[in-house]
C-alpha cells in the first residue's frame, strides 16, 4: 500500500487545489510500480491552509496556480520515487523516460510498462543490459508506434536505434547497473518511439530474491 | 537522529529507529528544504506507538493537523475492494471543502472488514476530533490505514492513544519525521520531503509531504 500526505501553506481555492493534486498524482504516484499489485488503501491527501497569506489563488490558469501545480508535482514525484527506491527487496531505483509519443499520457504508459515488466526487473537485478526485454515491454504497453522508430538507451549506453540492435559495450552497460546496485542508486532507461511531443516518466525497482522471501513470510 | 532526539524530550512511546530515504525531488525553480509535512506554516504533526502493530514497538499512529481548516483534496485507489478509510474519506471530501487534519494508523489496513471496519474508521476520525477539541461536523478529520488486509484496527487502543498524540503535536522537523516513521509498514526507510517555491516575485509558499510504501505498489488512483 502507498499512502501520502501533502501539506501546503498557500491560500488556494478547492477548484484549483483539487485538480492540481489529481494532475500531480497522475505524473507521480500513479507512475510507480513495485510488483503490479494495486492496493485496497492507496490514498494521497492534500491539505492547503493559506497560512502563507496573500490573495487566494482561484484561477487554475493563472501563473501562480501553474507554478504551484508544478511544485506540487515535483514534490510528489520525489516522494513517489522514494517508494520505488525502497521497493521490497530492491537494490536499485529504475527510472524510465519515454519520448516521442503522441501525448504525455501515451509516453507514461510506455514508461510504466517498461518499469513494471518482471523480465526487465529481473534483468536489472542480474545486471543484464537486456534491450530485447525493454523493447518487448514497451511494445505491449497498448500504445501504437512503429518498430523502426524505436531507440533505447541504458544510462549513457545506446542499445537500439531505428529499431535495430546496436553493437554496444555490454560489459560497460552491465558495470553501470552493478555500480548503481552497489550504491542503491538509480538506473535510467530511455525509450524513444517516434517524433511526437509526448514525454513521460515512470519509476520502479529491480526484482530480487528478497521480494519473494518478504512476501512469503508476510501473511495477509 | 532528529526523531530520536525529539522523541526523548517528547516522552512519547515507541521506536522510531529507521533511516530516512534519500530526497529525490527533481531539480528546478524550487528549493528543497528540511522537513516534511510540518515545513509549511500552520501545520503540526506527531507519531507514537499505540499498540496497534502485531509485532514490535515501532510507532504506528500519526496525526497531521492544520491550525485552521485546510482546503482538502484526495486521490484514491480504484480497487473495488476499497478499504473503509478510503470510503470514508471520499464521503468527507464530497461533503466538505475543508478539513482539520488526518489520522493514520499502521498495522492493519482496515480493508475487507465490512461494516465493523466502517465503524472503526468513523471512530478514529471522531476520536481525533475529540482529542483536538474541534467540532467534527464543521471541521472533520480524514483517516488512512495501512497494514495487514482483513484485520480490524484496535479502535479502543487507537482512541486511547489519540489524546496523548495530540498533546505531543509540534511543528518541528522531528515531529514530521516521527509521523513519517509511524505510517511505515515493511518500509526500510521513512519518506519525507519539503520544498519552497516562489509563485510570483516576493510571494513564497512551502509544500511538505510524507508517504509510505514498499510492496503492493501499483497505484491507480483517481
Amino acid at each position: 500500500t502507498m499512502l501520502g500526505v501533502v501539506t501546503c501553506d498557500a491560500p488556494v481555492a478547492a477548484a484549483v487545489w483539487r485538480p492540481a493534486l489529481a494532475a500531480a498524482c497522475a505524473a507521480s504516484f500513479n507512475q510507480i510500480t513495485v510488483d503490479g499489485d494495486t492496493s485496497t488503501n492507496d490514498t494521497v491527501l492534500g491539505l492547503a491552509n493559506g497560512a502563507a497569506g496573500g490573495a487566494a489563488i482561484g484561477d487554475p490558469n493563472s501563473p501562480e496556480a501553474r507554478a504551484l501545480g508544478a511544485a506540487l508535482t515535483v514534490l510528489l514525484q520525489g516522494l513517489a520515487k522514494s517508494i520505488a527506491w525502497d521497493g521490497e527487496g530492491a537494490t536499485m531505483l529504475l527510472e524510465c523516460t519515454a519520448r516521442g509519443a503522441r501525448s504525455d499520457a501515451d509516453a507514461r504508459r510506455v514508461a510504466r510498462s517498461v518499469v513494471g515488466s518482471s523480465l526487465v526487473k529481473s534483468a536489472m537485478f542480474g545486471h543484464d543490459p537486456n534491450w530485447g526485454r525493454i523493447a518487448a515491454a514497451a511494445g505491449y504497453s497498448g500504445v501504437d508506434y512503429r518498430q523502426e522508430d524505436v531507440r533505447i538507451s541504458l544510462g549513457d549506453t545506446e542499445l537500439m536505434r531505428g529499431g535495430q540492435p546496436l553493437d554496444f559495450d555490454a560489459a560497460a552497460a552491465s558495470a553501470y547497473m552493478k555500480a548503481a546496485a552497489a550504491a542503491h542508486g538509480t538506473v535510467t532507461i530511455e525509450v524513444s518511439i517516434g517524433d511526437g511531443p509526448g514525454v513521460g516518466q515512470a519509476w520502479g525497482c529491480d526484482l530480487s530474491y528478497d521480494y519473494v522471501k518478504i512476501n512469503a513470510e508476510y501473511t495477509t | 537522529s532528529a526523531a530520536s532526539t525529539e522523541q526523548a524530550s517528547a516522552g512519547l512511546p515507541g521506536s522510531f529507529d529507521i533511516p530516512a530515504a534519500p530526497i529525490l525531488i527533481p531539480e528546478g525553480p524550487w528549493k528543497v528544504i528540511e522537513g516534511g509535512v510540518t515545513a509549511p506554516a500552520g501545520f503540526k504533526a506527531q507519531g507514537m506507538y499505540a499498540g496497534l502493530r502485531a509485532k514490535g514497538d515501532k510507532a504506528d499512529l500519526a496525526l497531521v493537523v492544520s491550525d485552521t481548516p485546510a482546503v482538502a483534496a484526495g486521490a484514491f485507489t480504484l480497487n473495488v475492494m476499497a478499504a473503509a478509510p478510503v470510503t470514508l474519506c471520499r464521503e468527507v471530501l464530497a461533503a466538505h471543502e475543508t478539513v482539520r487534519g488526518v489520522v493514520i494508523n499502521a498495522g492493519q489496513a482496515n480493508a475487507a472488514t465490512g461494516a465493523a471496519g466502517d465503524r472503526d474508521a468513523r471512530a478514529a476520525t471522531a476520536a481525533a476530533a475529540d482529542a483536538l477539541g474541534g467540532d467534527e461536523a464543521s471541521d472533520p478529520f480524514l483517516v488512512m490505514s495501512t497494514g495487514v488486509i482483513g484485520r480490524r484496527v484496535d479502535a479502543d487502543a487507537l482512541s486511547a492513544a489519540l489524546p496523548v498524540l495530540a498533546a505531543g503535536l509540534g511543528a518541528g522537523a522531528g515531529h514530521a519525521l516521527r509521523a513519517a516513521v509511524a505510517i511505515t509498514t515493511t518500509d526500510l526507510a521513512s519518506k519525507s520531503a519539503a520544498l519552497e517555491v516562489e509563485l510570483a516575485p516576493g510571494r513564497t509558499v512551502r509544500l511538505g509531504g510524507m508517504c509510505k510504501g514498499s510492496g503492493m505498489i501499483h497505484p491507480n488512483m483517481a
